[in-house]
């Protein structure tokens, strides 16, 4: 399973449809403060289920739509779709014989949500569960967000083993 | 379940074991379970000691000592159990150039498993980088992506297919 | 006392008002008392908006604008009540170049009132400061601390007084 | 009020005897992870009369001793010395015909300790008292730790109260 392209429209300070191509290796992301390198990270979280707005620096879901600038209107919805590469043969269960599963994401102003996998209209579960397992989930070990990577050595004992229970 | 969870517990420990001294050069650290009596719910510790100093609490280590045990504590769980892709958003902030190189030694080493995506302000980390991303906001407010070469040069601008 | 607080809390929200443009190139931030009514224990609010950027809830803000928040803040606090002395630890280490040299052009000027000690791995703060040491540990575990001009030469050893 | 010196000897990595001068304006203090520069942020801490050994980032006081390395053994005192130069005219209550004020703090690993002003044997509370009004305190806003400027805007409307509090 393969990370194969991220689009984000509306989502956060990405306005405008944008899409980013994901390469094997390492895949370096730069820019000045605040131009919307971890609004990224937010986004894939968010694709790939996350349910609370907490982590993503909101105080509620609606705050990850784009809300305007001084010379911009806000918008009334957010998009992020995530698609993955299946040819590796690592393919999360129930999809061994497709070659992409993709995940889209819908919120609305009004706070309405729409799922969707490889296009077919689905519930935030289904896209929770697709991730279980993988080793990919809002969770885990595999998305370490800014500033969490000084907190791990502080955190409490039981915190430590949740990250290690992740993994079993 | 206790058996799974005590199974991955030694696992990680042994990877930590020798990823810690890969990264720092030297040292040794390691887990311990607060409590073995107790599997099912036991939090779990860590030892540290950088290479030539003595073993004392973690809490005393330094800003780039704790956030280098934490990575390899994170990278140890990545090996035994790697994940389709890792997004490392400014781990490196804390670390000197000589742990970031050795930061991103093994970064590149797990690759073989798993794509990586690393967010940093840190030139050494951005040299290392197969492709590079630059996320700029020319429009206040407004984000927006564009590869990059290094030294600057913008090959493309991605993503603007309103 | 109640007026006390409440003449500091109005001195340093004004500074704050003037701080956070110079910071950020622009926007504005500003402090609110969570309870007017209960002066003598009502917490502080902090509102901010960066330029162009429209205002929201802080937590929005990237690492890096927090952390320029959070400077304009005590720099604001500082600048109403100056001390001899102000110890910053890594404060630039969340930030880009250009609010990097922001911060040290605001450091630079409030040596009017105060020595500023600053411990960095940044090259661009280090090539702002008056005087420069470096602390090494040839030998592991064992803390010295030398003398050091730019370009790496070390102009004399201090401290070695046994 | 101006910081002259500091002197360690026996201060966690300080085994050696290390006098540092400041100087007017900015002083840089650079170096390798681990190699010293935050502890020299806690014995200024210290020698001003920190009461929390977590706030130096221990859990008993005497985690400020050197504790030995794997070629040296650990030691049995630890002992920093802050100076201050108070030809500006900014002296603290009481030092106003000084032309210098220095402190000193020493902790054995029995436990015991020892406080100095000006070489003459004080007890903590005089240490504190000293700095209190000078707008240099443990506390103050005049020392930003590692870590910490973080934890500001995360920090609860309360925590920030107390630094605005400390200015009044
Ligand atoms: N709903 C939204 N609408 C518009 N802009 C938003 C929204 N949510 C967040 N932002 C903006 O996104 C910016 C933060 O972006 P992000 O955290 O990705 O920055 P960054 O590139 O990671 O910066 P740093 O290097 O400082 O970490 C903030 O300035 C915030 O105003
Ligand atoms: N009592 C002690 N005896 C000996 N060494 C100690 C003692 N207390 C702390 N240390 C050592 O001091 C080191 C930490 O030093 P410090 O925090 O000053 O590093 P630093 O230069 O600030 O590094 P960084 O750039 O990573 O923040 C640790 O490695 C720790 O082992
Ligand atoms: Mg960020
Ligand atoms: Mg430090």
């Amino acid at each position: 399973m393969k990370l194969k392209s991220l689009e984000l429209f509306g989502f956060k300070s990405f306005v405008d449809k944008t899409t980013i191509h994901f390469e094997e290796g390492v895949t370096g992301v730069v820019g000045p403060n605040g131009c919307g390198k971890s609004n990224i990270v937010d986004a894939i979280r968010w694709a790939m289920g996350e349910q609370s707005a907490k982590h993503l620096r909101g105080s509620e879901m609606q705050d990850v739509i784009f809300n305007g600038t001084s010379s911009r209107a806000s918008i009334g919805m957010s998009q992020v779709i995530l698609s993955f590469d299946l040819t590796d043969g690592r393919a999360p269960a129930g999809y061994t014989d497709y070659t992409e599963v993709q995940v889209e994401r819908r919120l609305y102003r009004s706070g309405e949500s729409e799922y969707y996998i490889n296009k077919v209209p689905c519930r935030l579960r289904d896209i929770v569960d697709l991730f279980l397992g993988t080793g990919v989930g809002t969770k885990a070990y595999s998305i370490i967000e800014q500033g969490r990577i000084g907190h791990i050595l502080a955190s409490k004992p039981e915190e430590r083993r949740f990250i290690i229970e992740e993994a079993a | 379940s206790r058996e799974r969870f005590l199974k991955t517990f030694e696992l990680v420990n042994e990877k930590f074991q020798e990823i810690f001294p890969r990264l720092f050069k030297g040292g040794r650290a390691k887990l311990l379970l607060v409590d073995e009596e107790n599997l099912l719910e036991s939090g779990v510790e860590i030892v540290a000691q950088p290479p030539g100093k003595k073993l004392q609490s973690i809490t005393l280590l330094s800003g780039g000592e704790k956030a280098l045990t934490a990575v390899g504590l994170i990278f140890s769980i990545f090996l035994i159990k790697p994940s389709p892709f890792c997004l490392l958003d400014e781990v490196d902030a804390p670390l000197d150039d000589a742990n970031i190189d050795r930061f991103n030694d093994m970064v590149r080493e797990m690759t073989a498993h798993s794509q990586f995506i690393v967010i940093t302000h840190n030139k050494r980390t951005m040299e290392r980088t197969d492709c590079l991303y630059g996320v700029t906001m020319e429009e206040a407010g407004v984000s927006k992506v564009v590869s990059v070469r290094l030294g600057g040069d913008v090959k493309e601008p991605l993503s603007q297919v309103a």
